[in-house]
């Protein structure tokens, strides 16, 4: 161990181990973490013959569904060994140790993070008997289709339709237009073979808004897209290149009446549509996602924090005091002031992410008992939460990257990579401007409700504090 | 009411911020209703103020989360590594504090000399965490094949291991490309 890093752990002050069990909530959840991480890297399929920055576009998205099959492959046969559920794994399908496999995104994240919680917050008993098992074992792989190339975070704008046809007891899904095509879907190019499809629902000559549907894209056997499905990859991004990220569009496809998920709102035979107790209850996937991706954002800054403040411990850099050797780059206070914040930041975010955890788990328990008054406050939560933690974070990466200086430029640091993971989330599960936007119109609500003189939700409690406070 | 200069004071300024940002918006709005503007356009007219509420209302529940989770935590961390979360979550609140300051006058009673001393007592808990940065991040407990870095392996062995990943590339595979006889050359010579 280089000699300056080895002087920075004999003298720090505290011991690590413990701050390491309380991190990850406990000691037995250390060895848990541990032995997960030690059984999926044990089995290589990180290892790469030439690293992957070097391989073209087509050989990235090659490798990467190389190392995903095994992966889940592997998965599974824990689950079966350990008789585990998802969770278990979800470090390693979409959180830090899958980025660390397959370190520029996977194109099997979104059938575990996104089609299976939609299937099972989406689909009625019936239909999740049908599915459920299938997708778990991966004998169907799904993706999740939402935004298109015209729209985006503002879902009621969806364009993509889906009209029931009585006759038949099917519905008719089309994209009426270019910017209708669904476009960015991870998995959705070459991976998937189903999806679910979000579309307006049109029936009985009305349009009930947007409805999700589960749709199969491609044959199960050949794996060639079925007539009427227009579907490919859209190409180099800034990061995230092993993703497979889609466009579909639809011609008069038909699916079955059954493949609309009916867990909220139906469409009876003869084209009768029964609405859903609240719109809101669509949100829960996004919400749940959100959470977690709030959590992601803490691991992300973990490493980029971790390799910058090892790596300024280890670089010296010119001379201040004259007939001293040079020292170690974090004795500057400038590198101190672009690092420790972000320490700290690591910590601040968990610690929302499980207080925001378990206030979803509180409210879900409500929303399941009918209790829908304290949905908007979490969803505003969420939204500003999801925001600001996609924030930082970039800039905290990038803050890291930058401390590194020109070395922090090489893909070999792996910073630049870190960046582009995490600037992604700025965009994807809500464009950050948009969910503030959502979040200020909760506040605006809560700021009259308080300036009536009614109570409000635990979160916002100080709007009512202050403005007593300015009356007085 | 008066400034305190402490992390509970700075819990409740940046409370009266967020409170104060959105009891703005909506005085906005209206005064843009009120000439004649429809809501969504006075809505949009505002929208930049609203972004900046919001973000407000989730950094003010942020740091007072992150303040109780640690109270709650450290008093269960043993004597020598409660001080070093401590420091972290004063760290983070001056820091934001120190971030916003021009909110904080805006829509509080800070002054001046509040403002110098939290400068000065950010640089004192920058220079208090630094024996303790290393031990922080190895706290993490990120393996090299996680960090997956030259610049953050736990041995600290950054030059070699760049040196290591760069001779990797396939164009060290040969001393001389082929594109020096193709084009380099013929170049040099005044033939292409």
């Amino acid at each position: 161990v280089n000699a300056d890093l080895q002087r920075e752990r004999d003298q720090c002050t505290f011991n690590t181990q413990e701050l390491t069990h309380l991190i990850d909530g406990g000691e037995e959840k250390t060895q848990e973490r541990k032995k997960r991480e030690e059984v999926v890297l044990n089995e290589g399929i990180h290892l790469e013959e030439v690293p992957s920055e070097y391989l073209s576009h087509k050989e990235k998205y090659e490798l990467a569904v190389k190392k995903a099959c095994k992966l889940f492959k592997l998965i599974r046969r824990l689950q079966e060994e350990e008789n585990t559920g998802m969770e278990n794994y979800r470090e390693v399908l979409g959180g830090y140790l899958g980025s660390a496999i397959l370190n520029d995104g996977s194109p099997l994240t979104l059938h575990y993070v996104m089609f299976i919680p939609t299937l099972m917050g989406q689909a009625t008993v019936e239909q999740q008997a049908y599915w459920i098992g299938r997708a778990f074992t991966c004998s169907i792989i799904g993706t999740y289709a939402q935004t298109e190339l015209g729209h985006g975070t503002f879902i009621r704008g969806l364009e993509t339709t889906a009209t029931y046809d009585p006759n038949t007891k099917e519905f008719v899904l089309n994209s009426p237009t270019l910017t209708s095509y669904k476009w960015w879907p991870g998995g959705l190019a070459h991976t998937a073979n189903y999806s679910v499809v979000v579309a307006q629902l049109y029936t009985k000559g009305k349009c009930h808004g947007i409805h999700p549907f589960i749709v199969q894209l491609r044959d199960e056997e050949t794996h060639m897209p079925l007539p009427g499905v227009k579907v490919g990859e859209i190409g180099a991004k800034l990061g995230m290149n092993g993703t497979n990220n889609g466009f579909l569009g639809f011609e008069n496809v038909r699916i079955p009446r059954e493949h609309m998920l009916m867990k909220n709102s139906k469409v009876l035979e003869d084209g009768t549509y029964v609405n859903s107790p609240s719109s809101k209850l669509t949100y829960g996937t996004m919400m749940f996602v959100r959470v977690v991706l709030v959590n992601d954002m803490c691991n992300y800054m973990a490493k980029a924090v971790t390799i910058a403040t090892r790596y300024s411990a280890v670089r010296r850099q010119s001379q201040p005091k004259p007939n001293e050797p040079e020292p170690q780059i974090l004795d500057y206070l400038t590198q101190q002031h672009k690092l420790f914040i972000g320490i700290a930041s690591v910590h601040a975010f968990r610690s929302s992410a499980t207080w925001l955890w378990e206030m979803y788990n509180n409210v879900t328990a409500e929303l399941d008992a009918g209790e829908l008054d304290r949905l908007p406050e979490l969803h505003a939560l969420s939204c500003c939460l999801k925001a600001v933690s996609t924030a930082d974070a970039a800039e905290c990466v990038e803050r890291c990257r930058l401390a590194c200086g020109g070395h922090g430029y090489m893909l070999s640091s792996n910073l630049p990579l870190t960046y582009g993971l995490v600037t992604a989330a700025c965009t994807y599960e809500g464009e950050n401007t948009v969910l503030l936007l959502q979040t200020a119109r909760f506040l605006v609500k809560a700021h009259q409700q308080a300036a009536g003189g009614h109570s409000l939700t635990p979160t916002v409690s100080y709007i009512a504090a202050v403005g007593a406070g300015r009356r007085s | 009411p008066p400034w305190e200069n402490t992390i509970e004071g700075i819990l409740t300024g940046f409370q009266r911020v967020a409170a104060g940002k959105i009891a703005l918006c909506v005085a906005n709005i209206e005064k843009r209703q009120k000439n004649g503007l429809p809501y969504e356009d006075a809505w949009n007219m505002t929208s930049v103020q609203l972004t900046s509420a919001s973000e407000a209302h989730c950094r003010a529940i942020l740091l007072q989360t992150y303040y109780k989770e640690t109270e709650k935590v450290s008093a269960r961390a043993s004597p020598a590594l409660r001080p070093v979360l401590l420091q972290l979550v004063d760290l983070y609140i001056v820091y934001w504090a120190l971030q916003r300051v021009g909110d904080l006058l805006r829509y509080t009673s800070i002054s001046e000399r509040d403002i110098e001393q939290l400068q000065t007592w950010y640089e004192d808990l920058l220079q208090k965490i630094r024996p303790n940065a290393v031990g922080l991040v190895d706290a993490f407990d990120i393996r090299d094949e996680i960090l997956h870095s030259t610049l953050g392996a736990y041995d600290g062995r950054v030059y070699e291991r760049l040196m290591e990943e760069a001779l990797k590339s396939p164009l060290n595979a040969e001393p001389v490309n082929q594109s020096f006889h193709q084009h380099l050359k013929p170049f040099m010579q005044g033939k292409l």
